[in-house]
């Protein structure tokens, strides 16, 4: 683990009470490999690291600390501190109803996402209401009907050849003569640098307005988690993020990688298949999975 | 490349971001350098441009080793296994392959053995529609490894050439998810010895060092024979498939580069190199 490689490097430096510059070099660089292989971008984790050292220099060490676990009680706080920090509920002022929009890369989890949010949003007594807008993959607007029946939730009767602008704003109608408050809105899975695509979500952001615009992002995603993710921000004005898959064992460095690149809050993770496998964020567990 | 022709800690450093950035991870990347690294002292690199032969060439090495020839189809149905984590590009995959196995005039059935997640059937079931391919599917939530021994059935009578199997994705970890999986492959084996003939790993490209671990996991698992690598038409290069190619010995089958039945490639490790450096 970390800490072990740490205090193995700073076995040879004990007798010092303070963090030196030497002895930070050494540490920061098994910090650095750690970053790295928990799949933080490579320009964040440089960026990171030079923030740590500044931080570090000079620091004294606890007495109930070796000098290895004082640099990581240092990278563990920094970390925390980076991916929090921020309000991490929906978004429900201002707006009548509200209106979520999910979005992300192909196989992200926003279908499975919104019916989670569906759920979750019940249980805070709001009256959810389920819009397929993905015309595009196969059956994607059954699988959306589908989860909205399991749930005995409404869902917008959708067919694809509706345009997903029209299916949006006769949705947004419908709902408010429902009066149902929330409207979850899942978009079809799209590439970041897909243009045409990319544009129809800023068409149907600039008809509908919503309070909160969503990127559903994969736990396993690598270094191009910062492209993705600066690229939908710039596009749309993220409000938020929602790492999926989250009960898998991967290190999830992505997380800091979006977060350090958009500074948007995470909100939500996903962890499980089921509708019910919705949970807040934690920054600082997020920060000790990322470390190992 | 890169602007230089000398070979200085600058370039060493740029070529490790390079190739850390691609994903091929930390030590894969470390290691690459540290031999190009020894080769300049030696100096047996004098450029920049024979450093990016000297480097490609390595990567190739790595990513042919297990590229030995695909066996030659003898067994009717020819059973293929797609498996993989949740939402990778299994089912598309299998869309896209059962098009491609169509064009070279076989019978090809699909088989809906994801009988989990909603509406995977309908989704295979549009697919098998529009590559013209058979479909064997049961009720939602029956037991996979029935629709696959009802499948292996009446392969025999509608002579199949090429049988396909969707399973549902699953995370490597969930010990009760991989145990369904052995079991439908030992349903398989046991009522066609010899199947399943190929079992591909659908890797997604935007999947960082994970992949390592799911590789691992499913590899012991159930023994993997090719992977699929998808979504290379977006950003990401997928470099992690370097370190799984070398170190499990499996060989990279296709490439998805989108989401149309006709977006399959067969992997070319040359192109897939040169990419890395875009
Ligand atoms: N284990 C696990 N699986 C998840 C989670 N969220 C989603 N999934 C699974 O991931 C796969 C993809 O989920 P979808 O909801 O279809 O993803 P999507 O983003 O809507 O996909 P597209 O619409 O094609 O872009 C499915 O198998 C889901 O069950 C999660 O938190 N944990
Ligand atoms: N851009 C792009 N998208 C792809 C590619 N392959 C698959 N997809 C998309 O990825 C998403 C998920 O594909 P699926 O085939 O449902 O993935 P899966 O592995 O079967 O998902 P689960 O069964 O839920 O685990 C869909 O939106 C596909 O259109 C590819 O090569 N490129
Ligand atoms: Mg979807
Ligand atoms: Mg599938």
């Amino acid at each position: 683990s970390l800490t072990e490689r740490l205090d193995r490097i700073f076995k040879k430096l004990r007798g010092y009470g303070k963090l030196t510059e030497q002895n930070i070099q050494d540490g920061l660089r098994e910090v650095r490999l750690a970053l790295l292989e928990a799949d933080v971008n490579y320009k964040v984790v440089k960026d990171f690291v030079n923030t740590v050292h500044e931080r570090a220099v000079g620091q004294e060490v606890l007495d109930s600390l070796t000098p290895g676990q004082q640099l990581i009680k240092i990278v563990h706080e920094e970390l925390t501190a980076l991916m929090g920090g921020q309000k991490q509920d929906i978004n429900f002022s201002g707006k009548w109803p509200v209106s979520i929009m999910l979005v992300g890369l192909q196989g992200s989890g926003k279908t499975t996402t919104a019916g989670k949010l569906a759920l979750h949003l019940r249980g805070k007594g709001r009256r959810p209401y389920l819009v397929p807008a993905d015309i595009y993959r196969p059956a994607a607007i059954e699988q959306l009907q589908k989860l909205a029946n399991d749930l005995d939730m409404p869902a917008y009767p959708s067919v694809p050849d509706m345009k997903p602008l029209d299916i949006c704003q006769r949705a947004m109608i419908l709902a408010r003569e429902k009066a149902y408050d929330t409207v979850i809105i899942d978009t079809a899975g799209r590439l970041h640098i897909d243009t045409v695509l990319m544009d129809e979500l800023k068409g149907i952001e600039a008809a509908i307005d919503p309070s909160e615009i969503i990127l559903v992002a994969d736990a396993m995603t690598g270094q191009d988690a910062v492209n993705i993710a600066e690229k939908f921000n710039q596009t749309l004005g993220l409000t938020g993020i929602i790492l999926t898959k989250m009960d898998g064992d991967a290190r999830g460095g992505a997380a800091l990688s979006i977060k350090a690149v958009t500074q948007k809050p995470i909100k939500f993770v996903g962890v499980g298949e089921k509708l019910d496998a919705l949970e807040p964020f934690y920054p600082d567990r997020m920060a000790s999975r990322i470390l190992g | 490349f890169l602007g230089k022709k000398e070979i200085d800690a600058d370039l060493l450093d740029s070529l490790e971001e390079i190739l850390i950035t691609a994903d091929l991870g930390v030590s894969t990347a470390t290691e690459l350098i540290e031999r190009i690294r020894e080769k300049v002292k030696r100096k047996e690199l004098s450029d920049a441009f024979a450093l990016k032969n000297y480097l490609r060439e390595e990567i190739l090495t790595l990513l042919r080793s297990p590229q030995k020839e695909g066996e030659e189809i003898t067994a009717s149905p020819f059973v293929i296994l797609v498996i993989g984590v949740n939402g990778t590009g299994k089912t598309t995959t299998i869309g896209k392959l059962a098009h491609r196995f169509k064009g070279l005039g076989q019978n090809v059935m699909l088989v809906a053995a994801d009988t989990f997640r909603a509406a995977a059937i309908e989704q295979l079931e549009i697919w098998s529609k529009r590559a013209g391919a058979d479909l064997i599917k049961q009720k939602s939530g029956s037991d996979p490894s029935a629709v696959v021994y009802d499948a292996l059935e009446a392969a025999q009578s509608r002579k199949t050439d090429v049988m396909i199997i969707d399973t549902a994705g699953r995370l490597h970890t969930k010990v009760n998810l991989m145990e369904e999986l052995k079991k439908v492959q030992r349903v398989i084996q046991k009522k066609m010895p010899g199947a399943p003939h190929e079992i591909l790993l659908v890797l997604d490209a935007t999947t960082g060092q994970n992949a390592i671990s799911q590789a691992k996991l499913f590899n012991s698992a159930v023994g993997i024979t090719g992977m699929v690598l998808t979504k290379l038409d977006g950003t990401a290069k997928g470099g992690v498939v370097v370190g799984i190619s070398n170190e499990l010995k499996i060989p990279i089958r296709f490439i998805g580069i989108g989401e149309k039945m006709e977006d399959l490639r067969e992997f070319d490790p040359d192109a897939f190199v040169s990419a890395l450096f875009d």
